[in-house]
């Protein structure tokens, strides 16, 4: 998660709600 | 005294914490004591990633959160998630835990392939958070000061994040004279394990540039 472009995508990811994709 | 209006804000904070905590099935993995040094590398970045998301899902349950710009919640979330994770982590650490729970998740972390002079301040830290015995509502409220730090890198609107901030701190100060009365250094002790936090995340970024530079 260090890596600033993962840690976005998965912060993204999760704010809009999806977790499983 | 706490406010009605504060002692709501507490409840809110903590409810979302402790409802926001990482998977069991997640964290029955790590207690398992054979493992490749491969397979504690995949799993240790699962612990991270669902960290991360439960980072999120709380952070969207504090009140005020959600009204911020979006792309500032981004920033907020994303200069902040080391921190917050080395605080959670520090906590998971220092709870009573059945005996040799704590060792195997130690070993773990010293296998993680992580410099020495990293793993050194990092579990001093945690140390140093075991000794503050902080209550589950300080803790969440600890955490949720250091997401809403304004001075993130790309954080447009720096005065809307610092007065959400204030009001956390507020809040915070009123508890930690209310709980440890015996105490009056309490909630500055508080504050400085954040300066310690923002040390942790420098070495991070440090350790992270040696391994890709690797």
């Amino acid at each position: 998660p260090g890596n600033s472009i993962g840690l976005e995508a998965i912060i993204r990811k999760a704010l809009m709600g999806k977790y499983d994709d | 005294e706490i406010t009605k209006e504060q002692r709501a804000l507490i409840k809110a904070i903590l409810d979302a914490y402790n409802r926001h905590q990482i998977p069991q099935d997640v964290t029955k993995k790590l207690l398992q004591e054979q493992y490749s040094a491969e397979e504690n590398f995949l799993l240790l970045t699962e612990v991270a990633t669902s960290q991360v998301q439960v980072l999120v899902e709380f952070t969207k349950n504090i009140p005020g959160f959600l009204s911020l710009d979006r792309e500032d919640q981004i920033a907020l979330l994303k200069g902040s998630a080391v921190e917050a994770m080395f605080l959670r982590s520090a906590q998971v650490l220092s709870k009573k835990m059945p005996s040799g729970y704590t060792e195997v998740l130690e070993e773990r972390i010293r296998k993680s392939g992580m410099s020495e002079e990293f793993m050194t301040p990092m579990f001093n830290f945690y140390k140093s958070i075991g000794e503050l015995h902080m209550t589950q509502d300080e803790q969440a409220l600890l955490t949720t000061i250091t997401i809403l730090t304004p001075d993130r890198p790309y954080v447009k609107s720096h005065e809307a994040v610092e007065r959400l901030q204030e009001t956390m701190l507020d809040v915070l100060r009123k508890l930690c004279v209310l709980q440890h009365p015996q105490e009056p250094q309490y909630f500055a002790r508080l504050l400085g394990r954040l300066t310690e936090l923002r040390t942790l995340h420098h070495y991070h970024v440090e350790m992270l540039t040696s391994w890709k530079t690797n």
